[in-house]
């Protein structure tokens, strides 16, 4: 038992910092997992730190929202990596995100569609435009309330959004 | 192996039999608010095994449409999940898994034959889906709370993983 | 003191329906307040229940992301009414509406500007479009980290956004 | 009444003297995420006399500019509203409140001139400012739970505002 959590916590400690280098786009960023009590690792725990890109190295508490999730995501992918499943669900992670962490987002999960596939749930159009393929849900009126409906859209068919500038 | 189609029938707020799908490689999930773009999210959830707790609601029965306003359109609800994965000679196959609502209690098939739970997660664990430890499932508004939690808690989220 | 909570909550029950049927901008919303036990008001709370446009009542928690935001925003108001503070700043409160809603919200403040000064903090043109004036900050690099800079745009002086289309 | 202007001093991200303004009606603060635009709703929290764990940090020292690198550019900080109100025969009033940390304690200000804890609170009320119900202000991620307390929580909340 303890070999086995000693093996995911060394696996995932190893890739965090190169994960939220990669989706920060910047390699000043910086993450690291440490166990607190190294002597009795099951003890206290296990800590996250994180260093925002251009910024000093200071408690989690003092982050700002967007980079809170930024800093989520980096651990939601390391700790993805020691057991991949096959796809991702992600519902609305883009909440707090300004217009240019949607698009390292994005870009991030448009680079690992060779080995992920990913379903996510976005209102803002900059994240959702990244996707292959749209589905979309409306509500019809119906006698017990409402209805979900379902129009599937292939985004794929379309030109790239470059070369739709007029 | 990836996620290729989903088959809800009576589930939430989708009422009858609703395909969805293709799924792509990276597919996103629009529309306006409470139209039932989270409930989508619930039913794949809900066909890989989650417990009703993290589908918003305290019994399975719940999931029933209408249930929750006191008039469910039936007393079944189900979700399919079409699986594909290459074999080893490189052709794709696909699996069926499916999960069904009855009254209060569930039933899980693979490709139309009834197996128990535990047949149902670890077939599923074969293709590295492991529900319990939730590593690929991110709910509405719980994104930020995942870098925020106390080394305890943290030490326990690693200890589900492995 | 009781006679001053009763007061409050009288106030706030009159007032919730017609503020959460005015940000929805549909009559068929309805929003209420209820103490638990009549009887003894203190002893089991105040229960909140809105019944989103469109749907029957149901349990607050089967309120999907948006709804709910859109019921905390209708009860935040009509508490506000009790003893209106001269200015509201309100966080990022339109990060889970789409952008019906977020209009909704947007004129709602807008058409209370003769007696509330709203101070918003947003990541999304829908919203931030609508305001009087605003207040653009950005980072500096400096030696201990990132250093806020501050510039204000006032947008009053350009037309409204109807008579900017091209 | 209504906020016109703000000016901040070493206050957590924003360095040296700056002054924020002039505040609309329907005044929006954009920018990156982390560029300093909850520091900004902080200063006002602080400024009306919000206590530090509603900011975000544990001591008032912590929010001197550089504190939380342990490099603090000074052992104060300041934060000043100036609120604009109509009199009775119709004329606009301004009235300033400043905040001041030095070392790890806090003084307050009317119009330059020292004041208790108290009566700047009471002052505040005359303009029903009070920070104890904050009933005005809503903070980054806390919107939803707003409604979604449980029915003792409400009561608790409707004691503080009346
Ligand atoms: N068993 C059920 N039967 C019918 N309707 C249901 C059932 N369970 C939930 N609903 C309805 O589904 C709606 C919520 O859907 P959901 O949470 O998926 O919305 P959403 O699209 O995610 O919205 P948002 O963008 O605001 O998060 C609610 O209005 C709720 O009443
Ligand atoms: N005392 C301080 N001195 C210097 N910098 C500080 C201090 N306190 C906080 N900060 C910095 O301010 C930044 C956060 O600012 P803030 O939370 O206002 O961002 P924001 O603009 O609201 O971002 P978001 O859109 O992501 O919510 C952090 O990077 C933090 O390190
Ligand atoms: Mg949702
Ligand atoms: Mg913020």
């Amino acid at each position: 038992r303890r070999g086995t959590l000693m093996d995911c916590f060394n696996f995932v400690a190893e890739k965090i910092d190169e994960t939220y280098k990669f989706i920060s786009r910047n390699p000043g960023a910086q993450a690291y997992l440490s166990v607190e009590n190294p002597d009795e690792p099951f003890l206290d725990g296990i800590s996250y730190n994180c260093v925002a890109p251009g910024k000093r190295f200071r408690p989690m508490d003092n982050l700002s929202g967007g980079e809170k999730t930024i800093a989520a995501l980096a651990l939601i992918f390391a700790v993805h990596a020691y057991r991949p499943s096959p796809f991702f669900v992600l519902d609305e992670v883009d909440a707090a995100l300004d217009n240019t962490n949607i698009g390292k987002v994005a870009d991030y999960i448009k680079g690992r569609r060779e080995d992920l596939q990913c379903i996510v749930i976005s209102l803002k159009e900059e994240f959702y435009s990244k996707a292959d393929a749209l589905i979309g849900i409306y509500a019809k009126q119906g006698r017990t309330g409402i209805q979900s409906q379902v129009m599937t859209f292939d985004l794929t068919q379309y030109e790239d959004d470059a070369s739709q500038e007029i | 192996g990836f996620l290729e189609y989903l088959e809800i029938e009576d589930f939430k707020s989708y009422k009858g039999k609703i395909k969805v799908g293709p799924f792509h490689k990276f597919t996103a999930i629009i529309g306006p608010n409470g139209s039932g773009k989270s409930n989508l999210m619930d039913a794949i959830s809900f066909v890989l095994g989650e417990k009703s707790s993290n589908m918003r609601v305290s019994r399975v029965s719940q999931l029933i449409h209408g249930a929750p306003v006191g008039e469910p359109v039936a007393n079944t609800a189900r979700v399919s999940a079409l699986i594909k994965m290459e074999n080893e000679e490189g052709h794709l196959e696909s699996i069926e898994f499916m999960r069904v609502i009855k009254d209060n209690s569930t039933h899980f098939y693979i490709d139309d034959c009834s197996v128990s739970a535990a047949d149902y997660r670890s077939k599923l664990e074969t293709f590295n889906i492991f529900i319990n430890s939730k590593n690929f499932l991110v709910y509405q508004g719980k994104v930020e709370e995942i870098a925020m939690k106390n080394p305890k808690e943290r030490m326990t989220m690693f200890e589900e993983i492995s």
